[in-house]
C-alpha cells in the first residue's frame, strides 16, 4: 500500500 | 502550487482577516456565530497536528500558523473580550455543534485513509470543515441581518472551497496527483452548502439590494 501522501494542502 | 490553490488560500486568508478586522475595529461580533468559529478553531487544531513533524514548505507552515492564530483569537475575542462579548447574541446562536462534531468523529474513525491518530484527526478536520458553516448560516437565517462584512466573510469562505475544487481538478489533470476521494466529497459537500447562500448573495449584489435570506 502506498505511503499516504503527506497532506501538502492547507 | 497552482493559481487555483494559491488564490484559494488567499481567499481563505482574506475571509479570516475580514472577520478579525471587523471584530477588532468595530469591537462587535453581531451576526457572527461563535459556534462556527469554534468549529473552525477545531478544524485547524486537528488538521495541523503535523505542523512540526512534517515540513512541507515555508509557505505551508506560515499559513498554518496564521490560520491557527486567527481562528483562536476570533474565538478568544468573542468569548473573553469585555466589549466584543456583549454583542454576541447567544440566544440566537444556539446550534448544538456537538451534534456536528460527534458524527464527524465517528465517521472519521470509520471512513479514513489510514487508521492512524494523525490520519483520523486529519479526516475528522475535513468533515468538520464541511459542516462548520452551518451554525453561521442558521444564525443568518434567524437574524436576517447580514451586514456586508459577515456576507463577505461567508462569500470568501465559499469561494476558497470552490477554488480548491478547481485546484484538485487541475492537480489531477496535470500532476496525476489524485486527492483522496474523502477530500473530494467533503470539499464538494462543503461547497454545495454555500451554493444557496451564493445564489442570494450574488442576486442581492446584482440587484444592489440588501441581502435577504428566505425565511
Amino acid at each position: 500500500v502506498d505511503q499516504p501522501q503527506i497532506h501538502d494542502e492547507l | 502550487m497552482n493559481i487555483f490553490r494559491l488564490s484559494g488560500d488567499m481567499t481563505h486568508l482574506m475571509s479570516v482577516i475580514v472577520l478579525l478586522l471587523k471584530i477588532h475595529t468595530i469591537k462587535s461580533c453581531a451576526g457572527i456565530s461563535l459556534k462556527t468559529q469554534e468549529l473552525y478553531a477545531l478544524v485547524f487544531a486537528t488538521r495541523y497536528l503535523d505542523i512540526f513533524t512534517d515540513f512541507v514548505s515555508v509557505y505551508n507552515t506560515i499559513m498554518k500558523l496564521i490560520f491557527l492564530a486567527t481562528s483562536f483569537s476570533i474565538v478568544w475575542y468573542m468569548r473573553h473580550h469585555k466589549i466584543v462579548r456583549r454583542s454576541y447574541d447567544k440566544e440566537q446562536d444556539t446550534f448544538r455543534h456537538l451534534f456536528l462534531i460527534l458524527p464527524c468523529l465517528i465517521l472519521a474513525l470509520v471512513v479514513n485513509e489510514k487508521f492512524t491518530f494523525k490520519e483520523v484527526m486529519w479526516t475528522f478536520s475535513l468533515y468538520v470543515e464541511a459542516v462548520a458553516i452551518l451554525p453561521q448560516l442558521v444564525l443568518l437565517q434567524r437574524t436576517k441581518n447580514i451586514d456586508n462584512l459577515t456576507g463577505q466573510y461567508v462569500f470568501l469562505l465559499g469561494a476558497y472551497r470552490a477554488l480548491y475544487i478547481l485546484n484538485w481538478i487541475y492537480r489531477y489533470l496535470t500532476e496525476k496527483h489524485f486527492v483522496h476521494w474523502i477530500t473530494w466529497i467533503s470539499g464538494l459537500v462543503q461547497t454545495l452548502l454555500y451554493a444557496d447562500f451564493f445564489y442570494y448573495y450574488i442576486n442581492s449584489w446584482k440587484n444592489n439590494v440588501r441581502l435577504q435570506l428566505p425565511a
